[in-house]
């Protein structure tokens, strides 16, 4: 899976994700990367989230829309708020997890659970950045 | 106004170094530039957010080293069926396909449903017709194939065989 968020400079905020799903999928299976709110989601002024991971979980719980709700509706930080999603899917559902996330403020999160997780940005310093584990 | 800010992901997992040769983890991380670099080229001149994912997500489609586009996962027939969706804060449009087959760039598919039909999804052979019909580049289920997801299928084939699919690792599961 692969996804992106960004941030522009009339402060419009956008996502999007893309997949090949998982290694001996059923067919026909469909996980949470085209589901509007459970593997992307963008709202001015809040934030925007591409998920990565097992798509049955991030669909039964609508993990990139539960992002802008709780910073939205529960006053937290992105940090805070991806955080507690990414962390959470871990304790709760045992299942790797990561995502990329950008607030309107131009912050940048990217949790992940699992040994690594490829990874890029350019924030406002306009650094190029690219990691794969947590280095 | 807020300075620009674009971050991509590539899929979370064990990444386990043995799985990539050193050179594979070069090109993975050059990549990753790559698609950055297409979305700041178009926030530093001012474009939009929505134009910047969607450019940083196709060079990723593109790439063999990311599940997605070419490169992707195979499925229990070993064919590809690809997702993808986009979705542009300002307005709340957005757009998404699943289980499409012959679009060569499954987020201009997306882009497509959200900017010139009624729909937020589409799904399968219609959606590959819709891409087909609104000119976008499509392909043989073939062109997604790549020789490591063709041997992580055989691999978990041949596990499920002998009965051992339980300790097939995260990276067999998911690639």
């Amino acid at each position: 899976t692969v996804g992106a968020v960004a941030l522009d400079g009339d402060g419009r905020l956008a996502a999007a994700t893309s997949t090949g799903g998982f290694n001996n999928k059923p067919a026909g299976r469909v996980g949470d990367t085209p589901v509007i709110g459970a593997g992307t989601y963008a709202r001015n002024g809040v934030c925007a989230v591409s998920c990565t991971g097992q798509g049955e979980v991030f669909m039964r719980r609508v993990a990139a829309y539960d992002v802008v709700a709780r910073m939205s509706y529960a006053g937290q930080t992105l940090r805070q708020a991806t955080d507690a999603l990414v962390l959470d899917m871990l304790s709760s559902h045992r299942i790797g997890a990561g995502l990329v996330a950008v607030d309107a403020a131009g912050n940048v999160a990217m949790p992940f659970n699992t040994l690594g997780m490829a990874r890029g940005w350019i924030a406002a310093d306009g650094r190029l950045r690219v990691a794969t584990h947590k280095d | 106004m807020p300075s620009p800010v674009i971050a991509i992901h590539g899929g979370c997992g064990t990444l386990a170094a043995d799985l990539q040769s050193a050179a594979d983890w070069a090109e993975t991380r050059a990549h990753l530039a790559a698609a950055l670099r297409a979305a700041w080229r178009i926030l530093a001149a001012g474009g939009a957010a929505l134009d910047a994912v969607e450019a940083a997500v196709v060079v990723l489609e593109d790439s063999p080293h990311f599940n997605a586009g070419h490169g992707a996962a195979l499925t229990e027939d070993a064919v590809h069926e690809l997702d993808a969706s986009i979705m542009d804060g300002a307005t709340m449009a957005a757009g998404a396909v699943c289980t499409v087959r012959t679009i060569r760039n499954p987020v201009r598919a997306a882009r497509a449903v959200m900017e010139r039909s009624d729909c937020v999804l589409l799904a399968g052979a219609a959606a590959d017709a819709f891409a087909q019909a609104h000119g976008l580049a499509c392909v043989g289920n073939g062109y997604f194939t790549t020789e490591r997801r063709v041997q992580a299928l055989a691999a978990l084939k041949a596990r499920a065989a002998r009965g051992t699919i339980a300790l097939a690792s995260e990276a067999e599961r998911h690639g």
